[in-house]
């Protein structure tokens, strides 16, 4: 059970590392807060480029939102769910690294269904299918557009 | 397993709807308060969420479309598997009380859940991320963290 | 003491309306939790226009945003602070209410002084000055461009 | 009072900046992690905040910049009031130690405190707003919301 738990942590670690990586050229990694140690907490460390390494809660907003979808992400390569749903995950993103999320996540949709909401142009453009919602007296509407 | 649509009836602002996805990347858009994350709400629904934070309403009442004289509300997801479609649905009336279908048969939550779980699904699971909360996993304390990872174990 | 407590809650939830108002068409008041009890908790509810008043629970996120806002600004109104400071708060907001939100703050910075922190183009178009920052090899730089 | 100019020296990832700005409505931006926020939490910083939330450091040798052998950070505030110009610096070293100074002058924090607050500034106040905590008073219990009416009252 030891040696299982150890094992899943060392891949998802090594996934998180390449996924965060795509995002931002960077390398990220998980350890135990204690060596060895099964029960202890799981602590997150990333490095961006040319910074040190930080504890995640001192990160900035954006690398906050990115650190989390890499380590999603790399959960879902470990162990896959059928689809995915992000609720304005792109909220705290500047343009150039909502852009490159939104690659990312069209990339990963041809093995994995991705339903995300978004409010930015940069997530749309790489989208395959945008369903477009309005309210008009309380009721809302939708319309439905397919991209590829 | 893929989600093929999702139709709602009467749930929140969304007096009727039906909304087809693609296998791929779907990206749902709109102005504040148009209805993206009551879609969001709705799939949890129907996946048998429990417990008011998912949907922010204070009572399953509060989920029927308040405009009008609807008693109930319902949403059905089909999905796509490998043998076929799969048709959920969840519907729930003024007195709180939900009624599950599969494939139009009549389920218990327990039933439906054990089914989605089969096929790795569960409501609330960390591949529904709300609004707000993608640095969650940021801000949880590691031992809740790691227990993240005993869950894929 | 109770006379001062709900004169001030009148009078702030007036603002609120105003403000309320200024962004959404709709409008919004405060009230105690138990009607004439200044120890019970304060309630803040809004209507925003075509739909019924809800718990602020059940707002979406930038009806959240809005009604916090112009919460804030109630307060101001009330009682100056000499300046406001806000990082990312427009993180939530459409781009419509984004410039709705924006030329609020450029009317109420005739008054008071407004620091903030954004992402959103319909922000920055707004900004009497406008402060670039940019980092390299983990080193921060400002650039400065007065706009009026 | 307004903010005329904020000056930071070795704090966080600003080895040196001195920044002016306008009475009226000010906008910083640039990319994720270009230091915004460390702007806002600079001003925060000075104004005397403690707590390592509010700075999102879990101790205060951490706000010194890290790149280099920078021993202190040191941030300066150039307020303009209707008496003139007043300075407000806090500096802190390895060993976590802060120093105040008032126009040059040093100060506990406890002065530097009741001065400002005679200004209807506070450090924490609801008037800084930090990322992610707009919608706070939304999240807040009741009770907690009608301490902000009783401060003001
Ligand atoms: N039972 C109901 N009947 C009618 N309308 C409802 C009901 N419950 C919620 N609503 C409305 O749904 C709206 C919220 O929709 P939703 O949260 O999906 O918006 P959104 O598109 O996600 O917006 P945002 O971009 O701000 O997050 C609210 O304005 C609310 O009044
Ligand atoms: N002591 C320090 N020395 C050098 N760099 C530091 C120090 N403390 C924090 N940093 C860096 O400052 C950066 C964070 O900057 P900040 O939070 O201001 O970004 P931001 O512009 O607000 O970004 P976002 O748009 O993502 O919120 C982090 O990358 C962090 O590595
Ligand atoms: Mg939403
Ligand atoms: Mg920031």
């Amino acid at each position: 059970k030891r040696e299982v738990f150890f094992k899943t942590l060392l891949e998802v670690s090594k996934e998180f590392n390449a996924v965060f990586k795509e995002l931002t050229n960077g390398r990220g990694w998980l350890r135990m807060e204690e060596k060895g140690n099964m029960d202890s907490g799981l602590i997150i460390e990333v490095e961006i480029p040319e910074k040190k390494v930080v504890n995640i809660d001192s990160l900035s907003g954006g690398e906050k939102t990115l650190t989390a979808l890499a380590f999603i992400l790399a959960l879902q390569r470990h162990k896959p769910s059928p689809f995915y749903i992000f609720d304005e995950a792109d909220e705290a993103l500047d343009p150039v690294n909502c852009r490159k999320f939104s690659k990312l996540i069209r990339r990963e949709a041809s093995k994995t269904q991705f339903i995300l909401t978004s409010l930015r142009k940069e997530t749309l453009v790489e989208a395959q299918k945008i369903i477009g919602v309005t309210v008009n007296e309380g009721l809302s509407k939708v319309v439905e557009v397919e991209i590829k | 397993l893929t989600i093929k649509s999702v139709e709602l009836i009467n749930f929140k602002s969304f007096k009727l709807a039906n909304i087809s996805f693609s296998a791929g990347f779907n990206a749902i858009t709109g102005p504040n308060g148009s209805g993206k994350s009551n879609i969001v709400e709705a799939i949890n629904f129907a996946l048998g969420i429990r417990g008011s934070r998912a949907l922010r309403a204070e009572n399953v009442p509060q989920l029927i479309f308040n405009k009008g004289k609807a008693r109930k509300a319902r949403v059905t997801i089909v999905f796509e598997e490998s043998r076929g479609e799969v048709r959920i649905s969840r519907e729930i009336n003024r007195r709180g009380r939900s009624r599950y279908l599969l494939n139009g048969i009549r389920k218990t939550r327990t039933q439906i859940v054990d089914f989605l779980l089969k096929h790795n699904v569960q409501p609330g699971g960390h591949n529904i991320i709300l609004q707000g909360d993608i640095t969650k996993i940021i801000k949880m304390k590691p031992v809740e963290r790691r227990a993240v990872i005993d869950e894929i174990s």
